[in-house]
């Protein structure tokens, strides 16, 4: 599904480098973990795979389309059909309430609004915070908030779904339901990554990819020696 | 040195209740964990003990003093001279590098403004920072910025450090090590006081009070039963 191949990131002049040397493979359908310490580049690979940035060398493909080819608001056309994103800062609409904050995750799904609503109301409750439905970000503790981006990115069960850091304001409980739910869209097909700093989500994913320095320093599969 | 009674807090109408019936001291030169799950009020209580928000009901004295009688002003200075926070969001200035971020909790100690941006740099480098010093927040990575918030609120050595979830956005090492600044302030006689959800950090902490849907529901000291 996504394909990597010499891709790099750097900012400014003396360039930082954010990312080098970065090739490597998504399958459909698989489920994996992005770890490394803080600044070694994890959340540039993920916004780089979500085509919400372009690399400064290398190729990236999507469903066999070469984003490099593509113009802006292709790559968000792309981006509204195919792929549900967790911010590591949330990005929740201030002002607008949970639910509608997540009901935004079913814009370009065709869905009526009537029916986006409920599906929001649902995927809430999947997170915990029927509760809290009508409160806005302000108004929602640091958890809450992530809570809500996430239901956000699965309502739509798009075939793609990154998740940066979406426990990392979580006690274990909260974090340990959040994992069943992304185990549950991969067990139904979807395609899933996610950077952790948590071990507990970590281990649960069947492929973990080393990030150090902007640079791929690992790659396990269950099953690995 | 802290010390609530009857303590509550609760938003809007109908009102949603973040606390009810907080009474608990802090002695000077305490170090303390908060725990509990998301949204059971930690940050609400912290940000009380922080004067940064007022009770509904209850008292909440600081060093001797009713902060309940104490004014707007009262209560920006006496944070100015005797509190650090770090934040769940951090609240770092956009478009000011690092350093001078870090400098910022300096503004009142009464240090000349050379000794600032030097003692901001070191303070920088104790969480691993040296080489973002000049980036501005935008150019930082969530668990840089995190520890940016850090530095700035221990680099005026306060009487008094709140922070919350200061590693939430860390690895392992990077969150040890900021565990460890805190334990050697608590060494030389800050009191300190931390929300998390990382049980490595929780068990390193002498004591911990337990936090569940708006109440206290244990206070525990190592060495107890
Ligand atoms: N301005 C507000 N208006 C209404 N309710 C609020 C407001 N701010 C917070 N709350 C509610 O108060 C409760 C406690 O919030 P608080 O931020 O203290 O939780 P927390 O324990 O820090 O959670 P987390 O671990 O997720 O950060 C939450 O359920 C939240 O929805
Ligand atoms: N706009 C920018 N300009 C300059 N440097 C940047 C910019 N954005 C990010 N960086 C740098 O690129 C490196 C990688 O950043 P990235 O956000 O990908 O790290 P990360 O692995 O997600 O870290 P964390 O675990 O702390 O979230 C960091 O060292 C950061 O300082
Ligand atoms: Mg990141
Ligand atoms: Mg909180």
């Amino acid at each position: 599904l996504v394909s990597l191949r010499g891709v790099s990131r750097s900012y400014g002049s003396p360039p930082t480098v954010a990312l080098s040397h970065v090739d490597f493979d998504i399958d459909r359908g698989e489920m994996l973990a992005i770890v490394g310490p803080s600044g070694s580049g994890k959340s540039t690979l993920l916004n780089l795979i979500g085509t919400l940035d372009r690399p400064s060398t290398g190729d990236i493909h999507i469903d066999g389309h070469d984003t490099g080819a593509m113009s802006d608001s292709e790559l968000s056309a792309l981006r509204a059909f195919a792929i549900g994103f967790v911010f590591q800062q949330y990005h929740l609409a201030e002002g607008v309430s949970a639910v509608d904050n997540v009901a935004t995750g079913l814009l370009y799904s065709g869905v009526p609004a009537s029916e986006r609503r409920a599906r929001a109301a649902i995927a809430l409750d999947r997170v915990g915070l029927s509760a809290r439905a009508h409160h806005r970000p302000q108004e929602l503790s640091g958890g809450e908030r992530q809570r809500v981006a996430i239901a956000r990115a699965v309502v739509g069960e798009p075939a793609l779904i990154l998740a940066d850091e979406p426990t990392g304001a979580l006690d274990t409980r909260s974090g340990a339901a959040v994992v069943s739910i992304l185990a549950d869209l991969n067990a139904s097909g979807t395609t899933v990554v996610v950077i952790t700093h948590d071990h507990q989500v970590a281990e649960r994913m069947p492929r973990q990819l080393g990030i150090r320095d902007g640079e791929l320093v690992g790659d396990r599969r269950v099953g690995d020696l």
